[in-house]
């Protein structure tokens, strides 16, 4: 599985379309404090099903609709769609005749997460599962989030023995 | 699934070890599963001596460090398993600007030798300079994040509006 | 030692809204004393909102608007209480280059203003050229540190070899 | 009280004999990764009348003693001078005749600490005084160490009380 295309809309600080084409190799994402870089790594961890909201920095998940500034109004939907590309054939059962894979999660507000695979309605845990079973997901230990590093060293040895978990 | 753990265990740690020699240019480190007698149980143990100094507690190392070790080790856990993608947030903040240069040796070297692809999100320029290509995420309106893509010569615009 | 309690905490939060204002170049934050029916129990509860956003809870903000929001109420507490010295070790570490300059803009102004000495520990180039003098801290022999004062034009030198 | 210089030999990597000197306006300290600058104002908490292990990040207080490297060895002895200028009348009754004051503490491996003001042996209480009558000392919140600030933020609302505490 390669990932391609991050798509959001209405997900945190990013209220309108927004696309993030991902190629091989080192991508940089840069831009001053507050504008929005640890939103898109939200984005990707959520969109794979993640089901902290604490994780998400928020009390509960209806926390990564855009809520509004001092000149818009709060959206009651947001929507994230990941691109995959499936030409190494190791989606699960149902999906791997596809070349192309498009997970989409939706929530809205008050009324929960909605998740499809290429347009199919499917559970979380589908999803879960399909990236599980290619060493990524919501909990992969490829994704470092802000201030992750940090926490690894102050954790307690029984607490870092989740890494080892991961990559078995 | 104990057997499981100790292999990963294993190949995590001989992963772990080289890269810290690579990171630090030198020194020894190693991993311990430390106390209860099931591994399921256990803990993860770090110790680490950079270049010319005594073994010790990962607490007397300095904050940059603290911060190339356990980056080895998530390396180390990620060479043993790798993902389809990797994503860095701000995890050079602490580094000087020689060790700047080694993590980013490091991430070309494994972007260069694997189908991962990787997003590092970072305010060193020296970083924003070691990647393939660069996106800027601005909010010229207050509160809402737009993303451009940005060739390097825009990146110096981009960073004076920063 | 509640009226001397509840007395610090006013001018604290008066400061504190002043001096968030400065860093963010706007928006409004202040500080709440919460829970226990005795403050000498109770809590400290930060409520912030940067220019053109809503005001929110403080794991909402981003890492570098956390950092500067914590730096306006340790400011705070200095400027209530002030001390002789004052020694900021990598405070600037998340802070994106516009905000590192407000950071040194307020720095200077209180080294300016009062008795106070301040030591700033950096790895911020811009941080390091608004300083009235520079020492460097080398291990030229490992595991050995050794203190060497440093004019401007050898601080490009002394980063090279950092 | 205005702090003038401080000076180390023994005390953790600084193993020779140093000196920082501490001038009005603003003092930059940089260097690489692990070379010691952290040390410095862990020496400077430390002369002030430190009493936790924890805070200057060791397990016992001899680990702030020159532990050796792979060409040196141990050192059982390290010494921390503060040097201030006292003419602004602040210190205690039995010092206040001078205008200069000169805070050591010294600390022997396997026999505890021991304080000087100029020269006369003192107990830690009357140096932990001196400085808190000052506005300073080991718990002053204008020593902002190296992860201080990501602390304040992840404290609980009872634990940033110290800081107004401190302040009154
Ligand atoms: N649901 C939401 N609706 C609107 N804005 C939100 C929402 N959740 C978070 N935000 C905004 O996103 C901003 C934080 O963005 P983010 O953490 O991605 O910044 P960043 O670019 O990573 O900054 P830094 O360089 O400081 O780490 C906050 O200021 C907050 O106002
Ligand atoms: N008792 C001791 N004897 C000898 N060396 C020691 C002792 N205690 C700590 N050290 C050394 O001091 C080093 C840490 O120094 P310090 O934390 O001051 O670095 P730093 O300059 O602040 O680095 P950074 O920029 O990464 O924060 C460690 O590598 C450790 O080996
Ligand atoms: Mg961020
Ligand atoms: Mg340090």
């Amino acid at each position: 599985l390669d990932f391609v295309k991050l798509r959001l809309v209405g997900f945190k600080s990013f209220v309108e379309n927004t696309e993030l084409v991902i190629e091989p190799g080192m991508t940089g994402v840069v831009g001053p404090n507050g504008c929005g870089k640890s939103n898109l790594v939200e984005a990707l961890r959520w969109v794979m099903g993640e089901t902290s909201a604490k994780r998400m920095r928020g009390d509960g998940m209806d926390d990564v609709i855009f809520g509004g500034t001092s000149r818009r109004p709060a959206r009651n939907l947001a929507e994230v769609t990941l691109s995959l590309d499936n030409s190494s054939r190791t989606a699960p059962a149902g999906f791997n005749d596809n070349n192309d894979l498009e997970i989409t999660r939706r929530i809205e507000r008050g009324a929960g997460s909605e998740y499809r695979i290429n347009g199919k309605t499917v559970r979380a845990r589908d999803v879960q599962l399909l990236f599980a079973d290619n060493a990524s997901g919501a909990n992969s230990p490829a994704l470092v989030s802000q201030g992750q590093v940090g926490a690894l060293i102050r954790a307690k040895p029984q607490d870092r023995r989740q890494l080892l978990e991961e990559a078995a | 699934a104990r057997e499981r753990l100790l292999a990963s265990f294993q190949t995590v740690n001989t992963h772990f070890q080289q890269l810290f020699v690579k990171m630090f240019g030198g020194g020894r480190a190693h991993l311990e599963l430390t106390e209860a007698e099931d591994p399921l149980e256990a803990g993860l143990e770090i110790f680490a001596s950079p270049p010319g100094k005594r073994l010790q507690i990962l607490t007397l190392l300095s904050g940059g460090e603290q911060a190339l070790t356990a980056l080895s080790l998530l390396f180390g856990v990620f060479l043993t398993n790798p993902a389809p993608i990797c994503v860095l947030d701000e995890v050079d903040a602490p580094l000087d600007e020689a060790n700047v240069g080694r993590f980013c040796d490091l991430v070309q070297d494994m972007a260069a030798s694997r189908r991962t692809r990787f997003l590092v999100i970072t305010h060193h320029r020296l970083t924003m300079a070691r990647t393939d290509r660069l996106f800027g995420v601005t909010m010229s309106e207050q509160g809402v994040s737009q993303l451009v893509s940005v060739d390097l010569r825009g990146a110096e615009a981009l960073r004076a509006i920063g």
